[in-house]
């Protein structure tokens, strides 16, 4: 573990966190796709198949628990809780998230490191997690006032893979055999799909004004 | 730590 994983994990969770804040206390799911949510459950699912068969520490387990539990349970309120479900942007949240899955699956049958069904399922787990924020994004754009809590939430979101970048960086230099292509260039792109909603995050920020995407 | 392949991270 090294400061910037930890920093990574700890912005990851605080998104999480953020986002379960707004739904719980103001039983309002105003401006987040239901959709990013559901690929998230499904990022966590197939990427922590392991968590009972390889335990790595007790942080790591309780990580896992936390990441899936928060998915699931947002996921089970966007579409079951009675108050929250009516805050939902369901004509807004339209991007159809199978053109999303089905080219990760595919990608991930051919890119893997090894081609069992854990390894394929932690391929496709990345793959997934790189393009899942796209309808949150698409969704923003689509969206005219942004509010708080919804910014800070896509922000930490976008942040905790940038700090993972330097973990990689660093593990890289200090690890002789740490060799992960599909991760990096997954955990890339991932934050490179955020570079525009940094920019307009930032500029809302120095100039005190409210988040604006353009159309 | 884990062995290089175990995938030790979240």
């Amino acid at each position: 573990m090294n400061i910037f994983r930890l920093a990574g994990d700890m912005t990851h969770l605080m998104s999480v966190l953020v986002l379960l804040l707004k739904i719980h206390t103001i039983k309002s799911c105003a401006g987040i796709s239901l959709k990013t949510q559901e690929l998230y459950a499904l990022v966590f699912a197939t990427r922590y198949l392991d968590i009972f068969t390889d335990f790595i520490s007790v942080y790591n387990t309780i990580m896992k628990l936390i990441f899936l539990g928060s998915s699931f349970s947002i996921v089970w309120y966007m579409r079951r809780h009675k108050l929250v479900r009516r805050s939902y942007d369901k004509e807004q949240d339209t991007f159809r998230h199978f053109f999303l899955v089905l080219p990760c699956l595919l990608l991930a049958l051919v890119m893997n490191e090894k081609f069992t069904f854990k390894e394929v399922m932690w391929a496709f787990s990345l793959y997934l997690e790189a393009v899942a924020i796209l309808p949150q994004l698409v969704l923003l754009q689509r969206t005219k006032n942004i509010d708080n809590l919804t910014g800070q939430y896509v922000f930490l979101l976008g942040a905790y893979r940038a700090f993972y970048i330097f973990n990689w960086i660093y593990r890289y230099f200090t690890e002789p055999h740490y060799v992960h292509w599909i991760t990096w260039i997954s955990g890339l792109v991932q934050t490179l799909l955020y570079a525009d909603f940094f920019y307009y995050y930032f500029n809302s920020w120095k100039n005190n004004v409210k988040l604006h995407l353009p159309a | 730590s884990a062995t290089p392949d175990v995938k030790d991270e979240l």
